[in-house]
């Protein structure tokens, strides 16, 4: 069902070509990440994340942080 | 803290698996963790269904879409037992809930926790250790062009939208990094994982933890 056409993944394939080279264009810090072609690359990131990035966000408490309790007062 | 941990190294986390066109991913992380959870109490590493999780977990979408920590609460609400994957494959499409006898050997969960471990990523490490392999909701937009090296950039915090799975971290080289496994096939990133860089809350990595006990 899902609207594929040659033309439209071509135009993807170049829209992600042109991503790549912002996402690497940032000053090259040790061992950061680097990005290119893969098997995502004749989507369009709306297609992607409808595909998917399908996890839906739930509200989690925060972790109780380590409580430090002074015992001066225990024999 | 070891500067280095991963749970593969202790032979208790499957091979990487590929969603396909199937946005499952939350049902993928959770069974992640369970697999890893039960072979780390000493049942053999085995690959469990993730077609099952997907199928039967009534408060989720299938792969239309899901939370890990309702497919969390449902597991551990009704005691599901988990089949193998060779006992109920993955078709990468929803289908009917297949029930199984009670006689049918399976894996059912005993609890879970779940909590915002954002600013306290030595105590989430300290979780990894502890309870296994945890499960994470990330925002992955930037991941569609990711190859390799450690995510540190162009990944916000804003918009959880993918689970994936926790199996370490390595703080020995300059930028410290969790293990992410993915569920894109192992063609993607380092061989299907990513690398996250530690203390900045990256990607929102910190922000949506869970872990399972089995």
């Amino acid at each position: 069902s899902w609207p594929r056409s040659l033309g439209r993944e071509a135009a993807a394939f170049r829209e992600s070509l042109n991503r790549h080279r912002y996402l690497n264009s940032f000053p090259r810090e040790n061992a950061t990440a680097f990005y290119g072609i893969n098997q995502f690359s004749y989507l369009f990131p709306e297609d992607f994340r409808a595909i998917y990035l399908r996890s839906k966000p739930s509200r989690f408490p925060r972790h109780p942080p380590e409580v430090q309790m002074s015992i001066t007062n225990v024999s | 803290l070891p500067l280095r941990f991963d749970w593969r190294d202790k032979h208790v986390v499957t091979q990487v698996r590929n969603q396909q066109m199937c946005g499952g991913c939350w049902a993928f992380s959770v069974v992640g963790a369970v697999e890893s959870v039960c072979a780390i109490h000493g049942a053999p590493l085995k690959d469990l269904s993730v077609q099952q999780v997907i199928d039967c977990s009534y408060n989720n979408y299938g792969c239309q879409g899901g939370s890990p920590l309702s497919a969390l609460s449902w597991l551990n609400k009704t005691h599901m037992q988990l089949v193998t994957d060779s006992e109920y494959p993955f078709k990468a499409h929803n289908g009917l809930c297949r029930y199984f006898s009670s006689s049918q050997q399976g894996v059912s969960i005993k609890g879970y926790s779940a909590h915002d471990f954002s600013d306290q990523e030595d105590e989430m490490a300290k979780a990894l250790l502890t309870f296994g392999p945890l499960v994470v909701i990330v925002d992955a937009v930037s991941w569609q062009d990711y190859l390799g090296g450690i995510i540190q950039h162009h990944c916000s915090r804003g918009e959880p939208n993918h689970a994936v799975l926790i199996t370490g971290f390595d703080k020995t080289g300059s930028t410290p990094y969790w293990i992410v496994r993915n569920s894109w096939g192992s063609s993607w990133g380092v061989n299907g994982y990513a690398h996250v860089k530690m203390g900045a809350n990256m990607c929102g990595i910190a922000d949506s933890v869970s872990a399972v006990f089995v």
